[in-house]
């Protein structure tokens, strides 16, 4: 554990909570994509299936757990316990273009043709695209609130820093994971826009507008 | 390869 691998996870923590805590708080989740947050249940789902054959650290079994619960809590308030306020008529990317190639993806390039890895490759690979439908909405609205850019902001520092990371365990462990690796790059591009409408606009503003 | 190492980040 490297000091990029422990901030991206805190970053990832930190997104994570933001969100939910801003549907709680504001007993809204008006400008959030429900589906984004379906495929990221999806993702976690998949990806920590290993919580059941194997065990690494006690850190690494409670943030999947934390991850798990935040997610479906998240998925729950959108849904269920706040549905009135859910912006339905806005979130209309069609998530099957992004599931089903990526599902497909998962089969053919793969470390290891089993059910555990297939599963935990496709859900590299459908986090590498999951924010898209929550992206696509904001440039149909043509806006989103501060605090969601804080949240998608700490969402894609979190791959950035995993992606500093592995260069790390390249030079010092010898590690290397090709599809985590371009699966990251991938994730890292996508929020590339975000980002410097963040820095450059962001300040002091209420709002931030990204042209459609 | 899951085998061998099994996945250690998140």
């Amino acid at each position: 554990m490297n000091i990029f691998r422990l901030t991206g996870d805190l970053s990832h923590l930190a997104a994570i909570i933001i969100l939910l805590l801003k549907i709680w708080k504001t007993r809204s989740c008006a400008g959030i994509s429900g589906k984004s947050q379906i495929l990221f249940a999806l993702v976690f789902t998949s990806r920590y299936l290993d919580l059941l054959t194997s065990f690494i650290s006690l850190y690494n079994t409670t943030m999947k757990v934390i991850y798990i619960g935040c997610a479906y809590a998240t998925v729950y308030l959108i849904y269920a316990k706040f549905k009135a306020t859910y912006d339905g008529n806005h979130d209309t990317f069609r998530v099957e273009f992004l599931v089903v190639p990526v599902g497909g993806l998962a089969f053919l390039v793969n470390h290891d043709f089993s059910p555990l890895e297939i599963l935990w490759t496709f859900s590299i690979y459908l986090e590498s695209v999951a924010i898209l439908p929550q992206l696509f909405m904001i440039s149909k609205t043509g806006e989103a609130e501060t605090i969601t850019t804080h949240y998608l902001f700490f969402l894609g520092l979190y791959r950035a820093l995993y992606l500093i990371n592995w260069i790390w365990r390249f030079y010092f462990e010898g590690f290397f994971d090709m599809i985590a690796i371009v699966a990251g790059v991938v994730q890292t591009i996508l929020y590339c826009d975000f980002f410097y409408l963040y820095v450059t606009k962001g300040e002091g503003r209420s709002q931030l507008s990204i042209p459609t | 390869k899951a085998d061998e190492t099994p996945h250690d980040e998140l």
